[in-house]
């Protein structure tokens, strides 16, 4: 599913540049469930933004489901993206001043699902995470975590084939953290692809393979 | 120093009233290391805001170093939270387009600080936090964790008497978060007071007494 061969990606700010990236190595087969582990800084979301093909890369190959990202034009990346990926953001990237549901709904106006399909959608993404009772509230009227959960509600509730989550229990207490990777476990008994970033390795445990990150390149993998 | 009696707080969403804080009471004398846990949702948040003086209670008093702080007008809790109370926010809240260095400055311009002097408060500031080569990034060009130790670095650099931090470890890696969680240890042991939420049981261990919130009200506090 995913091929990653000698990625390398710095950042360029005016004349300086900051390498991040420095020769990554990886390959994901379809059903894997993956966890990202490293400093604070070591580029695991840089890493997460190449693979859900939300940045590019300076150097190196990447393959996904066999095709060559880098010579799809936007228009196609954008149909692989809203239809085979759902991403969790760190920071979650919600859409102010409109409520969770609206939130959730969102990836699937932009997949053209029926409005009768995405309002059941809606209802059953918001009772898996727990915030049924919050779903008209806006983003300044939740708690972190309960944002977060939006976040990860809106990630799936197009049923992509690859999960892309960048520390999705980072703004959790340790008791929903638990239900949102059981969730997650469940999803990927089904078939779906995870790879997750996380700094806590209770979390990290739920993945059957963990990739470390230092500087930029893969320290250890199993 | 702080002196919580049965604190009531809801918030009004409409016509809907929803309920957050249902009587707390609680005491933290000058010089104490605080954590608050609880589960998403619970009202840790909400808590911190009225300790840290940035929200209002519906019932109840509070009172800050003997003074009640509902009678103070807005430019006397101005004057308090500017010299008195560094506040690491849940989501960082830094200033986005401008630099990490200003962000930390920034406190010090409000409480009339000379420049030199800012300038070199900034610099011991962002070693403290393991960012000196990140001072010219602005929030965007900074990982997660980066973000984060830049707004406790802002938090830290008036010297406050009481230090208010939400989840200040949540989005750093275990050994970055052990490194912030000996800095607080030092600057406790100096006489700062610290209260701060957390959902991690091996960052509760830095501070001498956890509380325990659950819908609202203390389940227990030792
Ligand atoms: N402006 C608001 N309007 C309505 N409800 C709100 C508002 N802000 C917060 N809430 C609600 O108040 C409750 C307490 O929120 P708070 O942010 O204090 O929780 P928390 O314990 O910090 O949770 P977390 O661990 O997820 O950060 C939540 O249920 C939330 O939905
Ligand atoms: N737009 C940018 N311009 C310049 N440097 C950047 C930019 N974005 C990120 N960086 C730098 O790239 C490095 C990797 O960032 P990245 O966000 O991938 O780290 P991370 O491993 O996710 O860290 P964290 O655990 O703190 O979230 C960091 O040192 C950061 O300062
Ligand atoms: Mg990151
Ligand atoms: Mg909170």
């Amino acid at each position: 599913m995913i091929e990653l061969s000698n990625i390398v990606k710095a950042y360029q700010m005016g004349d300086v540049k900051v390498p991040v990236l420095n020769g990554i190595d990886l390959r994901i087969e379809s059903g894997e469930f993956v966890a990202i582990m490293g400093p604070s800084g070591s580029g695991k979301t840089t890493l997460l933004n190449i693979i859900g093909c939300l940045d590019t890369i300076d150097q190196g190959e990447y393959k996904l489901s066999g095709k060559f990202v880098d010579t799809q034009d936007d228009a196609q990346m954008a149909r692989v993206r809203s239809t085979h990926i759902g991403f969790v953001f760190q920071l979650f990237n919600l859409i102010p001043r409109i409520s969770a549901e609206r939130n959730v709904e969102l990836p699937m106006i932009y997949a053209n699902i029926p409005h009768q399909q995405r309002r059941e959608r809606v209802r059953q993404a918001l009772t898996k995470v727990g915030l049924t009772d919050r779903a008209r509230h806006v983003p300044t009227q939740l708690s972190g975590g309960q944002q977060q959960r939006v976040a990860i509600a809106r990630a799936l509730v197009n049923h992509p084939d690859l999960l892309v989550a960048d520390e999705p229990t980072g703004s959790l207490d340790s008791s929903t953290g638990r239900e949102i990777m059981q969730m997650f476990r469940q999803l990927n008994e089904e078939g779906m692809t995870i790879i997750m970033v996380t700094h806590e390795s209770d979390i990290a445990a739920y993945a059957r393979r963990t990739v470390q990150l230092l500087d930029g390149r893969i320290q250890y993998d199993h």
